[in-house]
């Protein structure tokens, strides 16, 4: 798949963050995801909503990120503290 | 599925819209109708009762609110989130629901893009009573909109749904009003606005059969657990052998993938080899993996070397490791492993004594018995013999679908009650566990 643009990156970050897969942005350090963490998130999220999981932002992905959709998160959300650990 | 975090100690729920959608072509009256609609979804299976009032006391009050309206769920605008509810455990908010004004709600209508206001509800609603979001893809507590879900007047939830709230609350021991339409609704339901001359989509639940005089279509012991199959639904019965529910489930809901016209099945078995479920309807047989049909099916019975005509029943036998096939008179072994007749068949029955030839289905049970079924009787023939075992047959109703005396006319054998431990007086439903 082609690679997603910024603002397509942008707003799948701000979308698994809102729906429990990322851990909420840090307003203090802004939101470091390493590569593996966004590809795990993502994997989550495909796997939730019953799509392939690449782990990537593939078209399906994102078609999925823009379906209107229940406010409330899939998962939990991520504790920070456990992330820092 | 998320973590669903804690449920209402208490059972009767008050509600109330406290805030309607603003220019929206669906009336006062009808947005609290589909209101009321989508928490009978829940209260008809679970011990719920949910009653609309007029005060700011509400349990559940519901809003109709846009972009930021002073929680941590700012609407977004057409699209994007459509709505959420808060779990019974919210501090500020518990029970409460909120839709996005922004969005188009639509009832009963051909708009592909508007918003149907009562498959949110439902959804919502079932957060509002402690539900989280699920993937499984029939679910309606999944997250992500999938259009209407037909008439809110003959609407019922998809059977995973079912279990995961009476996992939460239990069954709810009066069967459920939408079943049956004659049960006397306990108050005056609110009026829906005409459904278009185009019929909803979902069928008139009037075929539902009646445990207690059915005759089945096809028993089976499935991972431990009963099924008895009856038209286009079956009961369940938990590997404790407690019935689910005294109401069955739609079989094409939970049993994913099997043709909408298939009216009922002729047999069904669990293959020892794989474990995988065979079900069979005329000459055709269908392999679910849990319960999803695998790719490929139906297929013809020949794969079995099995004539045309179908099979009235389909059995494993543990005790050596054969299936067995039944049709009329005759009966054939099957050779699960190798996947082939043995040979020498089919053969003249009955194979035990004491059981008919003719056979509903059978079943070997947890207790390491077998078990035939005809009619509203069953026998029983302990492993190992060939022989049904003395003071059968039994009643199928009463001892396996928690139902009173056989009614006049059912012939039942000896003096020995159904199975140990079975009291005989009041049904002894038991909730779903797992």
């Amino acid at each position: 798949a082609p690679a997603p643009r910024a603002e397509e990156l942008s707003l799948g970050m701000e979308w698994l963050s809102r729906f429990g897969y990322l851990p909420a942005a840090d307003p203090a350090t802004g939101q470091l995801q390493t590569q593996e963490e966004l590809s795990k998130a993502i994997s989550a999220m495909q796997q939730f909503g019953g799509l392939e999981a690449t782990g990537v932002l593939d078209p399906a992905t994102l078609a999925l990120m823009r379906t209107p959709r229940c406010s409330l998160p899939d998962l939990p959300p991520v504790a920070r503290s456990r992330r820092r650990r | 599925q998320a973590q669903a975090p804690t449920k209402w100690s208490k059972r009767n729920l008050s509600w109330r819209v406290r805030t309607f959608p603003r220019d929206s072509p669906l009336g006062r009256d009808t947005v609290r109708a589909l209101m009321y609609y989508a928490l009978k979804v829940w209260s008809d299976i679970a011990p719920l009762n949910f009653h609309e009032v007029a005060g700011s006391t509400a349990d559940l009050q519901i809003d109709f609110s846009r972009a930021e309206h002073n929680d941590r769920y700012p609407f977004d605008g057409p699209g994007g989130t459509v709505a959420h509810a808060f779990f019974p455990g919210d501090r500020h908010a518990a029970g409460d629901a909120h839709f996005d004004d922004d969005e188009a709600w639509t009832f009963r209508s051909a708009d592909a893009h508007g918003m149907d206001l009562f498959a949110v509800a439902v959804h919502e609603f079932g957060h509002a009573i402690g539900l989280g979001h699920v993937a499984a893809t029939g679910s309606i507590m999944q997250p992500y909109y999938q259009g209407p879900v037909g008439d809110p007047l003959r609407y019922g939830l998809p059977y995973e749904d079912r279990v995961r709230v009476w996992q939460l609350y239990g069954v709810r021991d009066s069967v459920s009003p939408t079943a049956q339409p004659d049960t006397p609704e306990p108050e005056e339901p609110p009026p829906l606005p005409e459904p278009p001359d185009n019929r909803s989509s979902t069928a008139p639940q009037r075929d539902v059969p009646h445990r207690c005089s059915a005759h089945f279509d096809a028993v089976a012991q499935i991972r431990g657990e009963a099924f008895f199959f009856k038209g286009r639904y079956f009961w369940r019965l938990t590997r404790d052998r407690h019935l689910v529910s005294l109401q069955p489930a739609q079989m094409h809901r939970f049993w994913r993938g099997l043709p909408r016209h298939l009216d009922g099945v002729d047999a069904v078995y669990e293959r020892t080899s794989d474990h995988k479920i065979v079900f069979f309807r005329g000459d055709r047989y269908w392999v679910f993996k849990d319960n999803n049909v695998e790719e490929g099916y139906p297929r013809p019975i020949s794969d079995f070397s099995l004539p045309p005509g179908g099979v009235d029943a389909a059995f494993a036998w543990a005790h050596n490791d054969r299936t067995y096939f039944f049709k009329d008179q005759l009966y054939w072994r099957y050779d699960d492993h190798t996947r082939s007749m043995d040979p020498g068949y089919p053969a003249q029955g009955p194979l035990w004594r004491g059981v008919p030839s003719r056979l509903d289905d059978a079943m070997r049970w947890s207790d390491g018995a077998s078990y035939f079924f005809r009619g509203r009787e069953y026998w029983k023939v302990l492993d190992g013999e060939l022989e049904a075992a003395a003071g059968y047959p039994q009643s199928t109703a009463r001892d396996w679908l928690v139902c009173g005396e056989p009614r006049a006319g059912v012939s039942v054998g000896g003096a020995q009650g159904g199975p140990q431990g079975r009291t005989q007086d009041g049904p002894a439903v038991c909730s779903c566990s797992a």
